[in-house]
């Protein structure tokens, strides 16, 4: 009673039904099972200590990313091609989670925006992934779409780093994905365009999908980073709609899939409509 | 056809400012104006090509009218050419191209104005559809996003997405057809039915 599942084939995701969100993804094929939470959070932007957040800087106001929903309303759809879950966070943040037939992996599709400024607070919206893995301050980021490098949280290996930004400090640009791993399993995210990543916290990996500011960061552009679309005198800030993608493997299992679903996710098929009857169109 | 002004707006964006974001908005703004010229542009030669590929008659390429349109606001469900009503004996046509290097079966969304159509192949073969209702959120973005990005604001919105699997080889292409079911509730649609909300 308590759990919600979807996916047909091997891979099932479940979800609490009484918070509406994810906590499990397992694959019967190969018997890999990652206890998992996702849910969306956002940061404050600070904008009065000096620094502050903008289109060149990403600098929190420091106080922990505020949770945008403990439980969400869901509506969970089936079908032969596809099981869906719709999940409402909040009213700017919405999400779907998808398993395809014969797909080994979770598409979520996150719809955020417009962002609300009227309490004159800048928000760097994150998606986090928490997996009960122990993972030592060790994750993974692709390096410009290529091959994961190894990323040590508040470390570098080749000088004594100090961080003083302990959130920013740690965000790496993502073009890939990310992925985290303990001696057992991995769980590996792919993301369709360029994104903010980090582990904050063993066991987690963010992503930051859309951010809207309300103060310049004094590096040069003279201009907060708020995006507006207008219809008329009506002036929206920017909604974004894209997919990430989670995977769950075993140790070392996890690169073939990043790698040739990542080049699938940066290179899909292309649609071409026409309309014609198929008599003529077989002639041809 | 050629994609000049592609290059040229990718030539203008090499600018760090252009990479990074971290432009003014009005400069962002001449950016995407000149990235959405070089992809219509683009959209253009590659209907062309696909044009050639599958209309094998004599006629020189070049000056094939192109049969295809694509649609860059698929995602939130703008698609003028799928939301067409399909009339009896005139077929949507899809033309799926894999740029990849290997076979690909993927599941298709398109939207669509009825549940009652089926999909055949490019052999005829019957291909299992599902069919999930168009949500709110997407009626939503689409209305205020075609009017924002294209001035216009279309009167109703497609009330379905339409999913089946297509399957490409390497670097090729294939065709699917969409048509009216003959008899209501054929076998290889499904609409999929939505559990009680939680």
């Amino acid at each position: 009673k308590e759990t919600v599942e979807i996916g047909s084939g091997n891979l099932k995701a479940s979800f609490s039904s009484k918070t509406g969100q994810l906590k499990r993804l397992y694959n019967s094929k190969t018997g890999v099972d990652v206890p998992v939470q996702q849910s969306y959070l956002w940061y404050r932007s600070s904008s009065n200590f000096g620094q502050n957040s903008g289109a060149y800087i990403f600098r929190p106001d420091g106080s922990s990313p505020v949770i945008v929903a403990r439980s969400v309303p869901i509506k969970v759809i089936r079908g032969p091609l596809v099981d869906e879950i719709h999940q409402l966070f909040n009213s700017w943040i919405s999400q779907v989670i998808r398993i395809y037939k014969d797909k080994e992996h979770v598409e979520l599709e996150f719809t955020i925006g417009s962002i609300p400024i009227e309490d004159s607070v800048g928000k760097e919206v994150i998606t986090k992934m928490t997996a009960n893995m122990a993972t030592d301050k060790v994750f993974y980021t692709d390096s410009n779409g290529r091959d994961f490098l190894k990323r040590v949280r508040d470390h570098r290996a080749d000088w004594d780093l100090n961080v003083t930004q302990h959130v920013a400090g740690n965000y790496y640009p993502v073009n890939l994905g990310m992925y985290i791993t303990d001696n057992k399993s991995e769980l590996s995210v792919l993301v369709d365009r360029a994104t903010g990543g980090a582990s904050i916290k063993d066991g987690e990996i963010e992503l930051m999908l859309h951010r809207r500011l309300v103060a310049d960061d004094g590096r040069g552009v003279g201009e907060d980073l708020e995006e507006t679309v207008c219809v008329g005198s009506t002036c929206d800030g920017l909604t974004v709609r894209g997919n990430y993608y989670m995977g769950i493997h075993k140790n070392g299992d996890g690169s073939r899939w990043r790698r040739t679903t990542g080049q699938e996710i940066y290179s899909p098929l292309v649609l071409a409509f026409g309309h014609e009857n198929q008599k003529e169109w077989k002639a041809s | 056809f050629n994609t000049f002004s592609l290059g040229d707006a990718l030539g203008v964006m090499q600018h760090h400012d252009a990479v990074t974001g971290t432009a003014k908005q009005h400069t962002t703004d001449d950016y995407a104006k000149r990235l959405a010229i070089g992809a219509s542009e683009s959209e253009a030669v590659v209907n062309s090509a696909l044009s050639c590929l599958v209309n094998s008659k004599s006629s020189p390429c070049s000056t094939t009218s192109s049969l295809f349109n694509q649609c860059q606001l698929l995602n939130i469900s703008y698609c003028p050419p799928t939301e067409e009503d399909i009339t009896e004996g005139k077929n949507l046509v899809v033309v799926a191209y894999n740029p990849l290097g290997w076979n690909r079966t993927d599941v298709i969304k398109i939207p669509v104005n009825n549940a009652n159509l089926i999909v055949k192949d490019s052999m005829g073969n019957l291909v299992e559809a599902q069919f999930i209702e168009l949500d709110n959120i997407t009626r939503k973005l689409r209305k205020f996003y075609v009017e924002a990005y294209l001035g216009i604001s279309p009167k109703s919105a497609p009330k379905y997405w339409l999913y089946f699997q297509a399957s490409v080889s390497p670097l090729g292409w294939n065709t699917y057809f969409i048509s009216k079911a003959s008899q209501k509730g054929s076998s290889a649609s499904y609409v999929a039915k939505m559990d009680i909300p939680l």
